[in-house]
């Protein structure tokens, strides 16, 4: 079975999308077979699998509007086993234009229930199936998160060892609860990730310590540190293992990928 | 008059916040009255000027649903001559709540003129007046932030030396042109200023010359370089100058409000 991840935080610029591409190249190097989604509507997933947003004619945005099946839209990336459904910048106006639409928190769910029947049905037209569907979410809680959650099983939420970022916590555990026990029983957080860690400085240590504090064992073992190279591969739109492989950007990326399958799909 | 300026880019965690906060104590050290405005649901300026969102039985969000005043949720900080609007969590419900209301994006605008017309009436109850009046924006390009853009007169855009950042410039520009074109003709952006600067990257060093090459003059003269003073003092509620004075990010701030103060008034 596909497992499905979303990668959450309200929080802006604390490494979600940093993390679901780097991330899915870490397991599709494995051998698995991984399907990014980029639910943002600033695009950043797309761009940085090198994707030029305003060029394509269709998007994930026609897919929440109904005017396209995800299997329209879902492209390979320039890693082997990768592949994307891309967003564009018309997404921006979906969570006004859904807002009154009947089930609208089911949109995606019900999209990628099409997608998994028409990949599994294996009449070698449809693309897919895949291990993993790792979403990409926009820094809110809005329409477009919500979506994201009641279409996954497990939550990774990339938290940055900075003071705002513990701030936001209960507010992101409470939304979970809540889709949860509305629309998603069985979600669960499969992991904290300590992000852009910079070990040198006082208070990274302070607050990654109180992160383990607060979270105890829902926090990963494997914390990503702050690595030009990770910022360098999106602006060349790559993955860092193809941008520095060598690097402790690839080296924590295939690490965290390591303990995600130990921790497998949740019960 | 009051100078009236946002703080917006719709990309997270570049430092719109930080820079509201000490821009604004920067200009208060020089002896100008200044009322910082949290337009974020996330509230993390409220939490940085050591308010609790939890805490309070009136906010922003109330004045924007028409149940209070600013005057009424006004409050000082402890930086002298500088005051604040704060928000809460609640905020996040409003852009939902609203998008039916008539007006909507002229709501924000309305209740400052309430506000400048109680403080100059002058009976000594109201608070203000101010010389500058600083609105720090979510990471969105929603209705918050247009409510934001309608109400001012000046856009300061901070700006990370990082790819995406350059991103979504073309699409920040567009919106600001749109609530130019409709809702607020003489809206114009002051300045852009790079943010968090780490010069030792030749990464950042690549980005802030294109960024000066794509911009120009709009391009402050300062950046604000990386400086772990600046988080630290957010997790403590301070500003930098209470926290760290003798430090960069002080030195930073305090030259952005030299220049802030220079450019003056846009014509
Ligand atoms: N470990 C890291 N080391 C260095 N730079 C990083 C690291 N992780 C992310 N970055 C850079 O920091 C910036 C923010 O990261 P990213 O865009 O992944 O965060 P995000 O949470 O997806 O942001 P948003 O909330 O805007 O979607 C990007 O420019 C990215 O290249
Ligand atoms: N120049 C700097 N040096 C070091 N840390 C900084 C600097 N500027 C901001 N930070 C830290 O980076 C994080 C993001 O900054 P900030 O919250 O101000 O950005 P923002 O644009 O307001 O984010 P959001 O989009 O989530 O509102 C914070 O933890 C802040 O303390
Ligand atoms: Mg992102
Ligand atoms: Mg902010």
């Amino acid at each position: 079975a596909m497992r499905r991840i979303a990668f959450m935080n309200q929080k802006g610029g604390v490494g979600k999308t940093t993390t679901c591409v780097n991330l899915g190249a870490a397991l599709a190097r494995r051998g698995l077979r991984v399907l990014l989604l980029d639910l943002d509507p600033q695009a950043n997933l797309t761009v940085h699998l090198d994707v030029r947003p305003d060029s394509l004619d269709r998007s994930v945005y026609d897919v929440l509007c109904g005017r396209a099946s995800l299997a329209d839209v879902v492209r390979p990336t320039s890693t082997l086993g990768m592949d994307v459904v891309p967003s564009s910048l018309d997404l921006a106006g979906a969570e006004m234009e859904l807002v009154s639409a009947v089930g609208r928190e089911q949109i995606l769910k019900d999209a990628l229930a099409r997608l998994e029947a028409a990949s599994s049905a294996g009449d070698g037209t449809a693309p897919g199936p895949w291990d993993f569907l790792l979403l990409d979410c926009p820094p809110s809680l809005g329409l477009l998160t919500v979506n994201a959650l009641t279409a996954v099983r497990e939550v990774i939420v990339p938290l940055q060892a900075e003071f705002f970022a513990l701030q936001g916590m209960a507010r992101l555990r409470d939304v979970i609860a809540l889709v949860e026990g509305r629309l998603n029983p069985g979600l669960a957080i499969l992991g904290i990730l300590p992000s852009m860690v910079d070990s040198r400085t006082t208070l990274s240590r302070e607050v990654l310590a109180e992160i383990r504090t607060y979270f105890g064992a829902a926090v990963f073992g494997t914390a990503i540190r702050r690595n030009v190279k990770l910022s360098e591969a999106s602006s060349h739109g790559r993955t860092v293992f193809e941008y520095a492989p060598g690097s402790n950007g690839a080296a924590d990326y295939a690490a965290l990928a390591e303990e995600v399958l130990r921790r497998g799909a949740l019960a």
